[in-house]
């Protein structure tokens, strides 16, 4: 374990505590994107169904048990709450995932770690399928053109995570020997530079003051 | 088990 993990860790447990006291504390759901929600509950459930045989850690064990369940969360709030269902815009949230998922499942079988292990295709699928989790979310505020604050600081700390978790590769790829994670590295690095936009108006908007809203030209 | 310890992170 090193900082940069370890910071992106707590980086991805506060975008997902804004983003339930959003939803769940705020009951609202506006300019937040279901689909994308529900792609990171399936790239939870599918890379973390490792609970069922692999103990790396207690720290790991609990935190995957936490991701999974709050994402479960937000989708059931988003799809049943009444008060979210009714700020939740779903013309908006109009991005084709399907253009999403096949592919990063096609890639998933066919670059993975072990083509003889199924969990392998599935834990790789996972990782492909969350570099573009994102773009739903990303689509439906260019769309909105205006970031409500809390929705800004979610996507910031969600983006953060993952460009966290880039140092820790490049630590670990400088202090461990025969560490490598081709696939996890470069999914990696298209997931953070899907941010890069957003990341860059996010600053302009917040160098003026934490509360100003962020706007998407 | 080279796998299982390469997923030691989340």
């Amino acid at each position: 374990m090193n900082i940069f993990r370890f910071l992106g860790d707590m980086s991805h447990i506060l975008s997902f505590l804004l983003l339930l006291h959003k939803i769940v504390g705020g009951k609202s759901a506006a300019g937040i994107s279901l689909r994308t929600a529900e792609m990171y509950a399936i790239v939870f459930c599918t890379r973390y169904i490792d609970l069922l045989w692999n103990f790396a850690s207690l720290y790991n064990y609990l935190l995957k048990l936490l991701f999974i369940g709050a994402s479960l969360t937000i989708v059931y709030f988003m799809r049943y709450g009444p008060s979210q269902k009714a700020t939740y815009n779903a013309d908006e949230d109009a991005f084709p995932v399907q253009y999403l998922i096949a592919p990063c499942a096609v890639l998933g079988v066919l670059i993975n770690q072990d083509h003889s292990s199924p969990f392998e295709m599935v834990w790789a699928f996972s990782i492909y399928l969350e570099a573009v989790a994102i773009l739903p979310q990303l689509f439906l505020l260019q769309k909105q053109g205006e970031v409500e604050n809390l929705t800004s600081h979610y996507v910031f700390a969600l983006g953060a995570y993952r460009a966290l978790y880039l140092l820790n590769w490049m630590f670990r790829f400088m202090t461990e020997p025969d560490y490598q994670q081709r696939i996890v590295w470069l999914s990696g690095l298209v997931q953070t530079a899907l941010y890069c936009d957003f990341f860059y108006h996010y600053y302009q908007s917040k160098k003026g003051g934490l509360n100003k809203s962020v706007k998407l030209p | 088990v080279l796998a299982d310890v390469k997923k030691d992170e989340l």
